[in-house]
């Protein structure tokens, strides 16, 4: 017998899904931070966040269409890690490193968190 | 798996869905 496993299609798909929701197709949900609103699918939230999965799958929680985030989650850590999501690509500013951290906390992405304390230990010159 | 003969395909997988229509 045999299989062809196309190595490239985890990440096709997912280039498939941010092109979604630059276009805003099937989104589903406004994240709010603050201010800034954030458009995204559900899934891929849920797909990567613990607590986007315990929301959405609480069954009174799962139909909100706005969920709004702790006022001291910042809204630029949390594009970032939006990001992230939709391309697999994690852009680690110095500056932004803290808030980036929080927030993957409060998200519950617990391999972000570790990469970032590695990141801030690397760049530790003491 | 086992005993399946893989072969792996580099190729793209499916379509791109266009930036904008």
């Amino acid at each position: 017998d045999s299989c062809i496993q196309f190595t490239r299609h985890a990440s096709d798909v997912l280039l498939n899904l941010n092109r979604l929701r630059s276009r805003d197709i099937l989104t589903d949900v406004t994240i709010l931070v603050n201010r800034q609103q954030f458009r995204a699918h559900k899934t891929v939230l849920m797909a990567c966040s613990g607590l986007f999965y315990s929301i959405f799958t609480d069954s009174h929680k799962c139909n909100l269409n706005a969920i709004s985030l702790d006022p001291k989650v910042d809204p630029e850590g949390f594009a970032i890690l939006l990001e992230f999501m939709y391309t697999s690509r994690l852009t680690l500013k110095e500056s932004l490193i803290m808030s980036i951290m929080n927030t993957a906390i409060y998200l519950q992405m617990d391999h972000v968190v570790d990469t970032c304390h590695r990141f801030i230990k690397s760049s530790d010159p003491s | 798996y086992e005993g399946v003969n893989t072969i792996k395909e580099r190729g793209r997988s499916i379509h791109e869905i266009p930036r904008q229509d």
